[in-house]
């Protein structure tokens, strides 16, 4: 494993823990997209089924169970959490997951490195991933006071995508036979997606002037 | 080998 795919995997892990820690001490999740959460729990069920048989190390099996538990046990909050749900803003989280699953599912089946259940479950959840934070993109661009952890959160899951790009690119040069297309594809317009929020974020950064994003 | 539809990755 080298350097960016592990500083990767540790922004991925520090994101989902500061929206843990967000939740559950300041009992709010305000601002947070449960509809992102859900694709985001989807795209853990079925990229990670192979944990039952296909182990690769120690490692990868216990990230792979802190990811299904943290995402599923966000949903959780905030849909059960007696306190959490009551600062879940409904009517601002409207983006519709079916607009992103049905077209994610469809491409899977079409375009995928082999045709077998397992790996159009695993290309599926690459698909989604790439547009899984939209509807928090969406909905952080409709809150005009967006609280500093709900800023991190978003920056650190940008972050973990670009570091996974430079990963690619030292395993491409550093491994033979190192070629994934789709993943490569995916993972690119997944952080480009992140472009014009991080424009924003270093620039109230900058400025030291609480993040807003224009409507 | 191939590493086509190996993933190490998370």
């Amino acid at each position: 494993m080298n350097i960016f795919r592990l500083a990767g995997d540790m922004t991925h892990l520090a994101s989902v823990l500061v929206l843990l820690l967000k939740i559950h001490t300041i009992k709010s999740c305000a601002g947070v997209s449960l509809k992102t959460q859900e694709l985001y729990a989807l795209v853990f069920a079925t990229r990670y089924l192979d944990i039952f048989f296909n182990f690769v190390s120690f490692y990868n099996t216990i990230m792979k169970l802190i990811f299904l538990g943290s995402s599923f046990s966000i949903v959780w909050y905030i849909r059960r959490h007696r306190i959490v749900r009551r600062s879940y803003d409904k009517d601002q989280d409207t983006f519709r997951h079916l607009f992103l699953l049905l077209p994610c599912l469809l491409l899977a089946l079409v375009i995928n490195e082999r045709f077998t259940f397992k790996e159009v479950l695993w290309t599926f959840s690459l698909y989604l991933e790439a547009v899984a934070i939209l509807p928090q993109l969406v909905l952080l661009q409709r809150t005009r006071n967006i609280d500093n952890l709900t800023g991190q959160y978003v920056f650190l899951l940008g972050a973990y995508r670009a570091l996974y790009i430079l990963n690619w690119i030292y395993r491409y040069f550093t491994e033979e036979h190192y070629v994934h297309w789709i993943t490569w594809i995916a993972g690119t317009i997944q952080t480009l997606l992140y472009g014009d929020f991080f424009y924003y974020y270093f620039q109230s950064w900058k400025n030291n002037v609480r993040l807003e994003l224009p409507a | 080998g191939s590493a086509v539809t190996e993933h190490d990755e998370l």
